[in-house]
């Protein structure tokens, strides 16, 4: 009964695609949504996808009830140092990181439920000026921070249990790595892209930089998301935050680039923009597979399939407040793909695509 | 793109930047 179709709202009527609201949770004592994510949670043998909620001081673990009823399992409180977002731990079962600082990162937690003695911990992991950080298959977590001198680029791996195991230090670039990305289909392999427009490689078994590419004037301040390597090429999934509009480009979310790893050229292959008349840029998104989804300054959620560039469904701001959140939840192969689309009030709607 | 524009490619282009790759 509470499920509504929304079909994409797009001008040239194409209605392959939409996405239908599966339900809804509100958290009434957050008025102000930092992030919002999905997490495995397994307790008493059984294993659920629970929807994690982040507002400034606290994460809140919901897990499903029945239609359209969720019901908040623990808060884990975090102190005076505000959240600034939930890293999630592709793969893994009761464990989430979550990382909080003033403007920056300052601080990374883990956050964990230990089935044995059925109690909720949570745990530093690492401190500093951090300047990304990325969630790994394997339960580890991989960020870069820097001193005045030197940055950092280093890995930790976490048990089942979340105890640190013996973490792994990556070969810095000189520039300050902004964002990372794990290469699908090649284990090893982990991707970043830097505050001067390069995309590095690294090797995670050795730590070895591999190569640094610069992704291109005409692609300004990258962030990657994604990265496949496919035919001898390294496909990477680009958005670009601070890019304004230009006749050349259009006004595009995100961007498919091609490099060639064995000699550092690059070739865009194609362009996710935003739906023909709809006015605004992109805000903050997230990339799953081939799809992704976008924030737009209007306060509408977008949605694309990577393979085509074309926008396949639109979300928009609705009456009173607009989006400001839209994160790919984690699901399985079977149940296909969920978007999870956060307003600063605290309220998560959980959409089927 | 076209290998003209990308140069030669590698399918083993991971594998040979280890080999090269300061240690």
């Amino acid at each position: 009964a509470v499920a509504e179709q929304l079909a994409p709202v797009l001008p040239d009527g194409l209605r392959e695609e939409s996405l239908q609201l599966v339900s809804k949770l509100k958290d009434c004592s957050s008025s102000c949504a930092v992030d919002v994510s999905t997490m495995w949670w397994e307790a008493a043998g059984c294993r659920e996808l629970c929807v994690v909620t982040a507002c400034e001081s606290s994460v809140s673990l919901w897990k499903p009830l029945g239609p359209n009823c969720w019901g908040r399992v623990y808060t884990w409180q975090l102190g005076e140092i505000p959240v600034i977002q939930i890293v999630p731990l592709p793969d893994s079962c009761n464990l989430a990181c979550v990382a909080l600082g003033d403007l920056e990162i300052g601080e990374i937690r883990l956050l964990l439920y230990s089935s044995e003695n059925d109690s909720f911990k949570q745990s530093l992991v690492r401190t500093g000026n951090i300047k990304a950080a990325l969630g790994l298959k394997d339960r580890r977590l991989v960020s870069s921070s820097r001193t005045v001198q030197e940055q950092h680029v280093e890995i930790v791996s976490f048990s089942e249990t979340g105890r640190s195991r013996d973490g792994q230090t990556l070969m810095p670039p000189e520039e300050t790595v902004s964002a990372f990305a794990e290469v699908e289909g090649m284990r090893d392999a982990l991707v970043g892209t830097t505050a001067v427009n390069s995309v590095v490689i690294w090797n995670l078994k050795t730590g070895q930089l591999l190569k640094k590419m610069h992704v291109g004037y005409s692609y300004p301040a990258s962030i990657c998301h994604q990265a496949y390597s496919d035919s001898g090429l390294l496909f990477v999934v680009l958005s670009h935050p601070h890019a304004k509009e230009s006749e050349s480009c259009g006004n595009p979310a995100f961007r498919v680039v091609a490099f060639n790893p064995s000699t550092a050229r690059s070739s865009g292959v194609l362009a996710s923009s935003l739906p023909p008349g709809h006015a605004g840029r992109y805000l903050e998104g997230d990339v799953r597979g081939a799809l992704a989804a976008a924030v737009l300054t209007s306060g509408a959620v977008a949605v694309w399939d990577l393979l085509l560039g074309q926008c396949t469904a639109l979300l928009p701001p609705g009456p009173a407040r607009g989006w400001a959140l839209a994160r790919w939840a984690s699901t399985d192969a079977c149940t296909g793909a969920c978007l999870l689309a956060g307003q600063r009030d605290g309220t998560v709607c959980l959409y089927r695509y | 793109c076209s290998e003209s524009d990308l140069g030669p490619i590698s399918l083993n282009w991971f594998e040979e930047l280890c080999a090269e790759a300061p240690p």
